[in-house]
């Protein structure tokens, strides 16, 4: 499904450079579960971006499903980011003047689905990370563990078959991140979802077959 | 230092109404190292931004150095949060347009220190949490984990004799957020410097002598 071949990416501010990846290589298959680990500023989320077709590597092959992403059209990378990728940002990037409900709604309202239709599954998907009762508040009118968890349904909404998931529990107690823990698995064991996450809870990763485990912009183990 | 009395804290929205905090009571001394445990929307957060003077309680007590806050002026408040007390927020709130030195220095830029004086301590700092190399780079230009140190470097520049960090490892490693919890120890034990810290992590609250836990906007247990 996914395959990096030497991906390199080189951040340029002014005559400052950085190699935030060094030449990274590894293969992910349908339906894995696999968590990618290590330090703060290691190249994780840069991976992840990469992945999720939000950013474009500097040098080397990202092979998605077979195909050289440089070989297709913007077009059709963004059919791939809405309609196959769901995305956890990092720093969830919610609208500050919709509601929770908007805000999860938002990434399928072009889809042509009728309203009762996508407005039932939003509820359904917010009750399910335990936001039911505060599905109108906005953003800031939510704490940070909430918002985190209304920028994880947003990313169900569109039912897709690869899921990306940038530190999905950084701001949930233990409790709250081994149930949204259980809503990816049973994703990837019943629908055959492909989920990749970016975590630093060790007892998160415990949880996935496959380990990718970064280090400054270079891989340092990979299970797989 | 901080002393809560059956304080309350009701957020009103149109109709719908949450009572984030039901009736809190608790008191931290001097030079204490306390952590604030709890669920995800249990009020934890509301409680430090109380304390912090960003926000009014809706109604009982709260006294700061045993003088009440509700009787103090609007330039006296902004006095106490700009000398006194140091806040790590949740979700930074770095200006974007700033590089991570420049953000460091600006709670402190109209106190009338030398240009030197004050960007040698902000540079010491931002090495202390393993952004020395990363000083130029703008907030879009760094990963979570470096966002969230830049903002600890901040909230420490002003030399606080209060500081208040709401989930300050939220986004790091394992190594690195014990960095940063060795820099707020230090400080406690060799600055006399009261530290609340509010963390998922119960690594992070295992080093906390005190520790308060929130549940549902209510004291579930305190230690002190
Ligand atoms: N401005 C607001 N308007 C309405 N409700 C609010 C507002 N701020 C917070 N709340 C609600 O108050 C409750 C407590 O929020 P708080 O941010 O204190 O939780 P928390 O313990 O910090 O959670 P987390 O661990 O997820 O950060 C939540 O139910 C939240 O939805
Ligand atoms: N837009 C950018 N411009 C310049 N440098 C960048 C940019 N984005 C990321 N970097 C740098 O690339 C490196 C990797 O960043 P990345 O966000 O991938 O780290 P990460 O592993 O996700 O870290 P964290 O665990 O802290 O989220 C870091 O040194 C960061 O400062
Ligand atoms: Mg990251
Ligand atoms: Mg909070």
């Amino acid at each position: 499904l996914i395959e990096f071949e030497n991906v390199t990416r080189t951040f340029i501010m002014g005559d400052n450079r950085v190699d935030a990846l060094k030449g990274v290589s590894f293969r992910i298959d349908d339906g894995e579960l696999c968590a990618v680990i290590g330090p703060s500023g290691s190249g994780k989320s840069t991976i992840m971006n990469i992945v999720g077709l939000l950013d474009r590597h500097t040098s080397g092959k990202y092979y998605l499903e077979g195909e050289s992403v440089k070989a297709r059209g913007e077009d059709e990378l963004a059919r791939l980011r809405n309609h196959f990728i769901g995305f956890v940002f990092q720093s969830f990037f919610l609208l500050p003047r919709l509601t929770a409900l908007q805000n999860v709604c938002l990434p399928i309202l072009y889809r042509g689905e009728s309203q009762s239709e996508y407005l039932d599954r939003a509820e359904e998907l917010l009750s399910k990370v335990g936001m039911g009762t505060h599905m109108q508040h906005r953003p800031h009118e939510l704490s940070g563990g909430q918002q985190q968890r209304v920028a994880i349904a947003r990313a169900l909404m569109g039912k897709p078959s690869l899921l990306l998931a940038d530190e999905p529990t950084g701001a949930l107690d233990s409790k709250t991140s081994q149930e949204v823990m259980d809503l990816f698995k049973s994703l990837n064991s019943d629908d055959g979802v492909t989920v990749m996450i970016i975590t630093h809870d060790p007892r998160i990763a415990d949880q996935c077959p496959r380990v990718i485990k970064v280090l400054d912009g270079n891989i340092e183990s990979d299970n797989g």
